[in-house]
């Protein structure tokens, strides 16, 4: 149970930043 | 302690140190003296020696579990952080924002900013197409109406020419008269 | 008992603050057995030599027991009352307080139809830029097409000019007034010709 806190935590602490970027990427290319 | 006051780093410390102390209070000389007691009658002083050294060795390996996990959980800095945090929201009442527990929810907010920004982006951009659209439309209309000027200058010489031409077969019927 | 997983605490921490306390708890705890086993095999080795003393290892044990027993309650309760102090003080998050990584969800909380909204009118701007990206298009083809039609039709005026150039180097300025002329002389000269042979006839 702890292990999911802390695994559920930390990937809601990283993900958001790595989609986010991801996404940028998406939208510069849909600007070029 | 004065639990909302302290800094969290303080309060810790305090908390700590007041468990350490009292548990060692409570494993007194007298307690552990009557618990050996038959030990103690026959060696007061081994008996006093080894309830100091049990209570220093108890001591000092708490105190280093916590220093230890202070600094494995890096919480000095933690805590300075979440002090520093926490003195910021100090006028919000509102219970703050909370995880969902539904990702794709939780990460529109992340997203919104650079939507808004790309909107905002299309919206300029198409602006500024409008513009030069306009400007490409205004050259267009320019060049249709010259090209429909020179439509009509070719066809005024042209037509001067074809009167020529008239003028020329009446030439010849004047001159092909005997 | 519902389990409070303190998920925003781990969230800031890196580590459930449940399990940081079990972990110093079961510590102080290891200690305190292992410590009091140390001062056990102390007072066992003294009365080792201590071969009349009548006392026991049992006896020993016993006092042990009952001195860890006690000791054991006195922690459990000490150590209770420490954790919740720090499970509600030090290592909570008031729930006023957002994260600084969390504050986009303080400054754009949509919901899933604003959010769908804004989908919306980013895509129909999408559209409306490739629209005007081909209308624009369509205009560059026709400006390049006017350039050459425009070239064609000026080359066709040209031509005409060099019609007329042709005339004037020829001493025609006017080919218009210069064919009336002549179909005028041609005429007179005709009707001139046509009295002569009458005159010629009648002379005749």
């Amino acid at each position: 149970f702890d292990e999911n806190i802390v695994e559920t935590t930390t990937k809601r602490k990283q993900y958001p930043r790595k989609i986010a970027a991801h996404f940028i990427k998406i939208l510069k290319t849909e600007r070029e | 302690v004065r639990v909302e006051a302290a800094p969290r780093l303080l309060m810790f410390d305090k908390i700590v140190k007041t468990f350490l102390e009292k548990l060692l209070a409570s494993g007194s000389f007298q307690r552990f003296a009557h618990c050996y007691q038959s030990f103690y009658n026959l060696q007061p002083e081994v008996t006093a020696s080894v309830h100091e050294k049990f209570l220093s060795l108890l001591q000092t390996s708490i105190q280093d579990e916590i220093d230890q996990v202070k600094e494995e959980g890096n919480l000095e800095v933690l805590f300075t952080i979440l002090d520093r945090i926490v003195e910021e929201s100090k006028d919000k009442k509102e219970p703050a924002w909370r995880p969902s527990g539904i990702p794709e929810e939780d990460l529109r907010s992340w997203l919104v900013p650079y939507i808004l920004n790309q909107k905002q982006y299309l919206r300029k951009h198409h602006r500024e197409m409008q513009e030069e659209n306009a400007k490409l439309m205004r050259s267009v209309l320019a060049g249709r109406e010259k090209i429909m000027e020179l439509q009509q200058q070719i066809q005024l010489r042209s037509q001067a020419w074809q009167a020529i031409q008239k003028d020329k077969q009446q030439l010849i019927l004047a001159l092909g008269n005997p | 008992m519902s389990i409070n997983p303190m998920s925003y605490e781990t969230q800031f921490f890196g580590f459930t603050p449940q399990t940081c306390l079990l972990r110093v708890y079961n510590a102080f705890q290891d200690y305190l057995f292992d410590i009091m086993l140390i001062a056990e095999q102390v007072i066992l080795r003294k009365l080792e030599g201590l071969p009349d003393s009548n006392i026991s290892s049992s006896q020993i044990r016993e006092g042990t027991e009952s001195f860890l027993i006690f000791m054991k309650e006195r922690f459990e309760q000490l150590f209770g009352k420490m954790e919740s102090i720090l499970l509600n003080f030090v290592l909570s998050i008031p729930e006023n307080v957002l994260l600084p990584a969390d504050k986009v969800h303080e400054q754009y909380s949509y919901s899933k139809e604003e959010f769908q909204q804004l989908e919306r009118e980013v895509k129909q701007l999408q559209m409306n830029c490739s629209a005007e990206a081909a209308a624009r298009q369509e205009l560059l083809v026709e400006l390049d097409e006017q350039k050459a039609t425009e070239a064609e039709l000026q080359k066709t005026l040209r031509w005409f000019d060099s019609l007329e150039n042709a005339g004037k180097e020829n001493g025609i300025a006017d080919f218009t007034e210069s064919l009336a002329f002549l179909t005028r002389s041609a005429s007179e000269v005709s009707s001139k010709l046509k009295e002569i042979e009458e005159k010629s006839k009648s002379l005749g």
